[in-house]
């Protein structure tokens, strides 16, 4: 992380939203910049109070090529998205959007809520990171606003200026730094084993779990694999020590710690129908070197070693897995068992007497 | 003679250089500049910004260089604040 000194010299702050894009409703605009602020509240002991005229430590304004007496201009569409200021008087932590870009509260045009974050970390005192992982990397990247957006280098950085939140129990929320894998309503985007190793995927992060000896670790998905998006939605091991990774119509093949070259390539060169969009979970059979694909109730096989889908498929999936009736979120096979994950819940299932054994919590794996 | 395309790209030149001004441009007087061509300023200043990102520091605009300077970002200055 990088900063510029010297911070505020006040926890209290005031914010103003001079004007509002017409992309969104004023209420998803006003939303958007509160929830910007409450992501560096939750981590300094730093508040913010809006106020609707005046002058306030930060205004936030939107504003198109040269704008006002700002020294910096914007460009058109894309390009530069947002610049703001360092703490102080004046322009002095000062936001400005660029209105020439499509601002959302989806993964569509720019996230607001993701580049107003960003941008009150610069109005803080917080200058760009190196870290690509980081908010306050310099380049636009989406991730779900579901998700806390700060990396543990932005919190350190913010944190060297601020200090830590004051401990005043119940006033403050708990910093959401990762999904509780205890949670009772816990899913998984994708599960893969990796050797010894099963892996967990939920949006920009994986927890490795070994099964034999109840270690777990989390990390983020960028830690190890930086060129690889969230929010993955398949995953399996193959047969040759290495991990496919699927998202939408795109699929990754991992080898350690590299991203083989020529990826991401189309699902359609593994033989599946146009029509097909995404997987929604993968498993490779280490006894056949059968590969299934669930997609919705129905699954495609394929053979590992002539690289070739089977003849006649797709089939449902209920009729050759009976008791695997719904959409499945992941699948993995540990012991010569397979494991159908589906929300919070996961369903036990021996194939070769082809009955579902037992119906589990899908963080049965978690020790908890 | 076979003109150079990467020479000829006015284009990304454009990129680099209003990149560049943009990012990578401490205000310096004529003194701490020296007697630095363009060219080598230039190189300076895009080995800072490979290296910034994390790039193969070549000194040269190449292709995973211009892709990086192709994407929305944020207009503060990557350095010298």
């Amino acid at each position: 992380y990088g900063v510029t000194l010297p911070g505020w010299k006040k926890n209290n702050l005031t914010y103003r939203i001079v004007n509002h894009t017409p992309d969104m409703s004023k209420e998803d605009v006003d939303k958007a910049i509160q929830k910007a602020f409450k992501v560096w509240s939750a981590v300094t002991p730093l508040i913010f109070t809006r106020i609707q005229e005046g002058i306030a430590d930060i205004m936030v304004a939107f504003g198109t090529k040269a704008h006002g007496h700002c020294p910096r201009y914007f460009d058109g569409p894309l390009g530069v998205l947002a610049h703001a200021f360092p703490p102080g008087s004046g322009f002095g932590g000062d936001v400005h959007f660029d209105e020439d870009e499509d601002w959302t509260t989806g993964s569509d045009g720019f996230n607001l809520f993701l580049v107003a974050a960003h941008e009150v970390g610069h109005a803080l005192g917080l200058s760009h990171s190196n870290d690509q992982r980081a908010l306050m990397f310099p380049n636009y990247a989406y991730i779900s606003p579901s998700e806390f957006p700060l990396s543990p280098d932005d919190i350190s950085g913010i944190q060297s200026i601020y200090g830590a939140p004051t401990k005043t129990p119940g006033k403050r929320p708990a910093i959401p730094t990762s999904p509780n894998t205890c949670g009772s309503q816990i899913s998984f985007d994708a599960i893969t084993t990796l050797r010894r190793e099963v892996i967990f995927l939920k949006g920009r992060r994986l927890w490795r779990v070994y099964p034999d000896n109840s270690e777990v670790e989390l990390e983020l998905i960028s830690a190890f694999w930086p060129s690889l998006p969230s929010g993955i939605q398949a995953a399996y091991e193959n047969m040759k020590d290495q991990i496919l990774f699927f998202k939408g119509n795109n699929f990754w093949v991992i080898s350690g710690y590299k991203v083989l070259l020529g990826y991401p390539k189309n699902i359609n060169t593994l033989g599946f129908p146009k029509g097909v969009k995404k997987i929604d979970a993968a498993v490779c059979n280490k006894n056949t070197g059968k590969t299934d694909f669930f997609v919705g109730d129905k699954y495609w096989r394929y053979d590992e070693n002539t690289q070739s889908m089977e003849k006649g498929y797709p089939r449902r999936t209920v009729n050759d897995f009976p008791g695997i009736s719904s959409r499945i979120d992941a699948v993995f096979q540990h012991k010569g068992l397979f494991y159908f994950f589906h929300g919070s819940r996961q369903l036990k299932f021996d194939s070769t007497a082809k009955k579902v054994l037992s119906e589990i919590k899908s963080n049965s794996w978690f020790n908890c | 003679l076979p003109v150079h395309p990467e020479k000829d790209n006015k284009e990304d030149t454009m990129l680099v250089e209003d990149y560049l001004s943009k990012f990578y441009t401490i205000e310096m007087d004529s003194n701490q500049r020296g007697w630095k061509t363009n060219a080598e300023f230039t190189a300076e200043q895009l080995q800072k910004m490979q290296r910034f990102f994390g790039l193969k520091v070549t000194g040269k605009p190449d292709t995973e260089t211009l892709e990086m300077m192709k994407k929305p970002r944020c207009g503060v200055p990557d350095v010298g604040l």
